[in-house]
């Protein structure tokens, strides 16, 4: 079995990217076989793992428009993986994927062809991360369909929870349609700054909000706010623009050691299953 | 004449609404008359004044879908404004906004519905700051055909970079189809670490493209990188949860110090003008 993690938020820019690029770099150094899937138009992922989106062919685009079939038609996903490291793939984005919501509107199944497409894969990867772009529009949605659990990069800010009881409701909804086994497991806190009483209040509300939901039936009765939260650290501003993760920009820097620590809770987490 | 500013950038989470509301306050504080414009179906400027989205009315989405007309017919936009602080004007969203773009996609001079709403409030307000939300669509669409000016909110980070140039075609194309006194005017750097390299080079950067294109027949030839920078001041995350402006919370804060110098900027170069 893979364990198959959508890191979903539809604010912007809080982490998702930076989250989806360094726990599968942490992931893939602990050994473990892990895919890491750009689904965001903004091809932010495919960038910061090296790679040039407008060079991308096959991509990931390509594949969502003709996804793998029973029948045996439609392209491989074989062919748009990329082994961008040791022991961590890449299904990259391409710039022409801007047009894939628009494009996929009115196909059948257009919330599942992301799960056709990781089907085969799951038999190579142990962990599948994907980056979700900041929306809830039908690429999302292919990302929560495919998904087995999803993680939700956040600031602890007040203006950040705003958009939290949307973005719930959303996985709810397709829980209830075409994937009942999706489970919110885990709220990650991104740019965190430990030192101030606002984040520690905002964290709190978190927590006490899980507290009271972890006895009903709903998709994030099982969430924890993820150990280590992620700090604020310039050096992960700066690794995208060499197209490399933490871990080779800034081994030890205090990035990588929360994405390290990150990683292998997952990886413990899973052992223990 | 007034100075009406759009606050665009259709990255997410990168300012806007703080430099709308604080930049607003600001210009209020030193009595100039200003109207502040929650175009955002998030509601976060209008909430960070205090007023709750979910019970304002009528709206500036009533005002949208039934804007004040040559003919007499329409909203009076003076029914929706709201008089919040001295010298300080908001046209507050309420929740029902999200199904606007939607809405409005088909409606006559949908790209212009804000311009008419705008109009008879020139006649009160000095200033007028938009507060656009995070994509290109209608929304925002209606922000730049009714904006004099473009001010775009971003952080001094490689991955930020990447939306310029789509931002930058958006205006181009707002102003070749209708506004073509639409200029870019500034680039405010929120969440400012001043004290990185890698900020020093993302903004040497941005400043080198801007002296290339000052001599170009482009929408963003005179535009700056505005000065000061707005440093990272937990004070501004905090203030929107009080329903209060940085000034009000936390006067003489860094957040307050350089959203005041910023908002003094403003009035010194429009009084020169
Ligand atoms: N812990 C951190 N410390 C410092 N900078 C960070 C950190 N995490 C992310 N960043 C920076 O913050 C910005 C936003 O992060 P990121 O792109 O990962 O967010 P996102 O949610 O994927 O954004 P989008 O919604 O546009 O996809 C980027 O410039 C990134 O380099
Ligand atoms: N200078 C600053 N220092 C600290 N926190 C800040 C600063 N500026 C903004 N923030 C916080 O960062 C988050 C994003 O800011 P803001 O909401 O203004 O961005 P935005 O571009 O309007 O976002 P959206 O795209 O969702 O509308 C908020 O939680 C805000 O309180
Ligand atoms: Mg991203
Ligand atoms: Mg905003």
């Amino acid at each position: 079995a893979s364990r198959v993690i959508a890191l979903m938020n539809q604010k912007g820019g809080v982490g998702k990217t930076t989250t989806s690029v360094n726990l599968a770099a942490g992931l893939a150094a602990v050994g473990r076989p892990t895919l890491l899937v750009d689904l965001d138009p903004q091809g932010h992922a495919t960038m910061h793992m090296g790679v040039d989106p407008g060079s991308v062919d096959p991509s990931l685009y390509d594949l969502l428009l003709d996804p793998p079939a029973a029948s045996g038609e439609g392209l491989d996903p074989l062919d748009a993986l990329m082994c961008i490291r040791p022991n961590l793939g890449l299904l990259p984005c391409n710039v022409d994927m801007a047009a894939a919501e628009h494009e996929l509107s009115d196909v059948d199944e257009r919330q599942l062809r992301l799960r056709r497409i990781l089907a085969p894969l799951l038999e190579i990867y142990e962990f599948v991360l994907i980056d979700c772009p900041p929306s809830l529009g039908l690429l999302t949605l292919n990302g929560l369909a495919a998904a087995r659990e999803v993680m939700v990069p956040m600031q602890a800010h007040f203006l950040a929870l705003q958009g939290v009881g949307k973005l719930l409701e959303t996985v709810t909804l397709v829980g209830q349609h075409v994937n009942p086994s999706l489970r919110v497991s885990g709220i990650i806190l991104c740019m965190h700054d430990e030192n101030t009483r606002h984040s520690r209040e905002v964290v709190d509300d978190i927590r006490s909000f899980l507290e009271d939901s972890s006895e009903q039936d709903v998709p994030w009765a099982g969430a924890r706010v993820c150990d280590p939260a992620i700090r604020r650290n310039i050096k992960l501003a700066e690794c995208p623009s060499f197209g490399q993760t933490v871990f080779e920009y800034a081994p030890g820097c205090p990035g990588a050691q929360d994405y390290g620590a990150l990683a292998q809770s997952l990886v413990d987490e899973w052992d223990a299953m």
